[in-house]
């Protein structure tokens, strides 16, 4: 379902480029339950960006679906994400003076779905995530690992396809985390979601099923179940 | 160095109560280096605050190297934490359009350390962090775990004898949490610093000398090595 060709991702920053992503060749099949670990700066989320349709890579070939995604104009770049990826962020990327309820809503904002019903879905979304009672809490009125459990309910929502997650447990105790990776083991064996998680934590990253290790822009190692 | 006595701390949200701290009394000495852990919600970072003279609390009293900080005014309490305190925030709390190297300079900005000289300092608690390279990139320009990290150097600039550090390795892989965790133990044996540092992961928490465990706003265990 995901396939990479070659890609690289340079940024340049005052006089000096910054090789993010130096060549990564990779496929991800359908049902997939994939971890990425590596080193800070290794190019974890610049990758996760690129799959996730939210930025282009500077050469080489991404395909979603078959489709070749630098192709698309914005507008099909955002509905192909609407409809079919769900993003947890690794800063979580909550709106501020908004309240959890709101923020795992926005996804079906502007959809056909009826307002009743998006608000009953978003309920469930939290109250999967352990935050039944912390509906109303604004964002800065929650706690980090919170924070954290919002952005996973909002990324759920939209009942994607692919699930990109980056870093989704970086702020949750083992327990709250044994959570997490039940319900992202269960949308991947009950309902056949694609899921790709960076993480640092082994114990984390053995809840995949495949592991990819990523060192200075380029994947150096793959291990298997 | 620290001690609390009896501290609660109730939120407002709408009509709802939430009882973050409830009844908390501890004693942190001179030197210690103590690791606070416990679930998602459980209120570590409320007490961080409350410890970083951040926050006060609904009641009890909370007093640093002797004095009862509840009677300082504003003035007082913020030359208090800028001249003893570094802090770590769970969320980095970095300024966006913002350098890593401003953003580490921050503490010393206002301070009559010569512009020359707060510069050096500022780049030698950068690339201790590991980050030589990313002193020009803006916040946006850099990784999560970067982000992290100048938030660490920030913390590490002024010489604090004290720093709070919540959750300083969410976001790093074992290799660099290890080089982090090398500094912390570093400031406390060969300076003396007192560390208290909220962590999730039981490999982390066995840096500290000492443990405790939250658990709804109280703590309810500890361990010394
Ligand atoms: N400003 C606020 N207003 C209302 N409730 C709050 C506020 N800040 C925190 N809370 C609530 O108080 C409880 C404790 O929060 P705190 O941030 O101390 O938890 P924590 O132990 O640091 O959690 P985590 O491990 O997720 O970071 C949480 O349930 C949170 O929802
Ligand atoms: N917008 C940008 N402009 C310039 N450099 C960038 C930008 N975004 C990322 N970088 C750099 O590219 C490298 C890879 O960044 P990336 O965010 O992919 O790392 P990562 O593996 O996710 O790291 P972490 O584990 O710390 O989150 C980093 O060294 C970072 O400084
Ligand atoms: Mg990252
Ligand atoms: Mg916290």
């Amino acid at each position: 379902v995901i396939q990479l060709d070659n890609i690289t991702k340079t940024y340049i920053v005052g006089e000096t480029e910054v090789r993010a992503l130096r060549g990564v060749t990779y496929a991800i099949k359908e049902g997939e339950f994939l971890a990425i670990l590596g080193a800070s700066g290794s190019g974890k989320s610049t990758m996760m960006n690129i799959i996730g349709c939210l930025d282009k890579p500077t050469s080489g070939r991404y395909l979603l679906d078959g489709d070749d995604i630098s192709k698309f104009d914005k507008n099909r770049l955002a509905r192909t994400r609407n409809k079919k990826i769900g993003f947890v962020f690794q800063t979580f990327n909550l709106l501020a003076r908004t309240t959890a309820l709101e923020n795992t809503e926005l996804p079906l904002l502007y959809s056909n779905v009826p307002g009743k019903e998006r608000t009953q879905r978003a309920l469930a979304s939290l109250a999967a995530v352990g935050l039944k009672g912390r509906e109303h809490h604004k964002t800065n009125q929650l706690s980090g690992g919170e924070q954290q459990r919002v952005a996973i309910a909002r990324a759920l929502l939209n009942n994607p396809s692919l699930i990109l997650a980056d870093e989704p447990t970086g702020n949750l105790d083992s327990k709250t985390s044994e959570e997490i990776m039940a319900i992202f083991t269960n949308l991947n064996k009950e309902k056949g979601i694609t899921i790709v998680m960076v993480t640092h934590e082994h114990d984390i990253g053995a809840y995949a099923n495949k592991r990819i290790i990523m060192k200075d822009g380029q994947i150096i190692k793959e291990e298997t179940n």
